[in-house]
């Protein structure tokens, strides 16, 4: 038996939001410590990894590991159907074929259930483990989200060059050229508008920008995005969830 | 121009 519910459904809601345009379907896993969700999309381009740990929830138990295998859009449409205030309960049986999805009404005396029939999903997933990091990059989610979609209109390439005390953007297309350069900076009466900068290695690296669109729908889980970049290798984008994580790892363009 | 590489070119199958 798994029964989670969270303080407020718009948790959730930002989650599938932030995932189901990237992949259509995924497997929920469900344990004692929490859900974790691995998926790729179709093009094996980007690969997003979920934890929502127990502390998570307002209340949680699964008493056995099950494996909820969930189509996106429709969750999404069911989870749309709530207000972004009301408790969100979901629960499901252990051999269950349904996920069970509940909203409480914080005021009014109103209860709304679903179900959702789940999937028998063949999920073969990637071994990513611990990756080495030569940069990471701190910065409002805002304003990362701002510069991939201002760069968009230059180049389905996005190349981060980063240096020790600077991060530069840009974008080389047929209409012409972009660069936004940011630098490290403290704020101490705002510290989600900081942005950290360490690195290890300089890093050159492009990056496709309609995935970079995709990753950039988690704007909304965290103020703050954090980007590890490893030289040829695929880029970690971090949404800290208040207890877990939301990640994308996406593999990088290289010259022909 | 660039060619896209995929994630299996870094990451194993469990």
């Amino acid at each position: 038996m798994l029964e989670g519910k969270f303080e407020e459904a718009s948790l959730l809601k930002k989650i599938v939001e932030a995932m189901k345009d990237c992949v259509s379907s995924c497997n929920f896993n469900c344990t004692e410590n929490g859900i974790s969700v691995q998926a790729v999309d179709n093009s094996r381009v980007l690969l997003i990894s979920l934890l929502i740990e127990k502390d998570t929830f307002e209340e949680y138990r699964c008493d056995r590991n099950i494996t909820l295998g969930v189509g996106l859009g429709s969750l999404s449409k069911i989870i749309g159907n709530g207000a972004n205030s009301d408790y969100l309960t979901i629960s499901a049986d252990d051999d269950a074929d349904k996920l069970n999805i509940i909203f409480e009404d914080k005021v009014k005396d109103k209860i709304s259930e679903y179900n959702l029939k789940l999937l028998d999903i063949d999920a073969d997933l990637l071994d990513v483990g611990p990756m080495d990091t030569d940069a990471t990059i701190t910065l409002p989610s805002a304003d990362f989200a701002k510069i991939c979609k201002d760069m968009k209109v230059l180049s389905e390439s996005l190349q981060i060059i980063v240096t020790k005390d600077s991060a530069l953007f840009q974008s080389v297309g047929d209409i012409g050229t972009g660069n936004i350069v940011i630098r490290p900076k403290t704020d101490i009466d705002h510290p989600e508008e900081s942005v950290t900068i360490s690195l290890d290695k300089p890093i050159d690296l492009s990056f496709g920008s309609k995935y970079l669109s995709d990753i950039i729908k988690a704007t909304s889980l965290s103020q703050k995005v954090t980007i590890k970049l490893t030289d040829q290798s695929p880029g970690v984008f971090e949404y800290k969830l208040p207890s877990g994580y939301l990640r994308f790892y996406l593999a990088p363009k290289f010259d022909e | 121009s660039k060619k896209q590489s995929s994630l299996a070119q870094f990451f194993g199958k469990t």
